[in-house]
């Protein structure tokens, strides 16, 4: 474990936390893409897989098992009690396009042929994308409230940590995962946008919103 | 490569 990793970690239970507290204090889930959260807990589902099999650490096992419950817990929020607040007309991103694709690459380029192995590649490579209907809604819409801003921050900056805890780990411990690093990449670099808008405009308090 | 590969990261 290295500080990377650690805020990492914490940046990203800050906001899955952010957006759960969100939905539940407003009682509302305007402006949140039902299909991102679906896909966010596809991925905690394949890549957590191992809760049962393998104990690595407390910290380990307690936080796929958060992970997890809240995934669940916003998607339920969304299509189940708050559902007469989702924007489906907002949040019509073809999500085929993005697992049809991934399946085919997990088979594909993975670090072995293995049922456990292919699922935690398949996990991988569709966290990196999971994302882009939320941004693809707030495209639509031209706007975000402004905590769903901070969600996307801390969501975006704990895959950015990352980055630094692979290099961290190559440097001192020699551990190098290539299929991490590159869906990593990619990931980070789809909220480099939202990172601008992000540091231009919520930070000196103006609202999100893009140009129509 | 080991058929199981165990990851250690969340």
């Amino acid at each position: 474990m290295n500080i990377f990793r650690l805020t990492g970690d914490l940046s990203h239970l800050a906001a899955i936390i952010i957006l759960l507290l969100k939905i539940w204090k407003t009682r509302s889930c305007a402006g949140i893409s039902g299909k991102s959260q679906i896909l966010f807990a596809l991925v905690f589902t394949t890549r957590y897989l191992d809760l049962f099999s393998s104990f690595i650490s407390l910290y380990n096992t307690v936080m796929k098992v958060i992970y997890i419950m809240c995934a669940y817990a916003t998607v339920y929020l969304i299509y189940g009690k708050f559902k007469a607040t989702y924007d489906g007309n907002h949040d019509t991103f073809r999500v085929e396009f993005l697992l049809i694709p991934v399946v085919l690459l997990a088979v594909l380029i993975n670090h072995a042929f293995a049922p456990m192995e292919i699922l935690w590649t398949f996990s991988i490579y569709l966290e990196s994308v999971a994302i882009l209907p939320q941004l693809f809604m707030i495209s639509k819409t031209g706007e975000a409230e402004t905590i769903t801003t901070h969600y996307l921050f801390f969501l975006g900056l704990y895959r950015t940590l990352y980055l630094f805890n692979w290099i961290w780990r190559f440097y001192f411990e020699g551990f190098f995962d290539l299929i991490a690093v590159v869906a990593g990449l990619v990931q980070t670099i789809l909220y480099c946008d939202f990172f601008y808008l992000y540091i231009t405009k919520v930070l000196k308090g103006k609202k999100l919103s893009l140009p129509a | 490569h080991a058929l199981t590969m165990s990851h250690d990261e969340l």
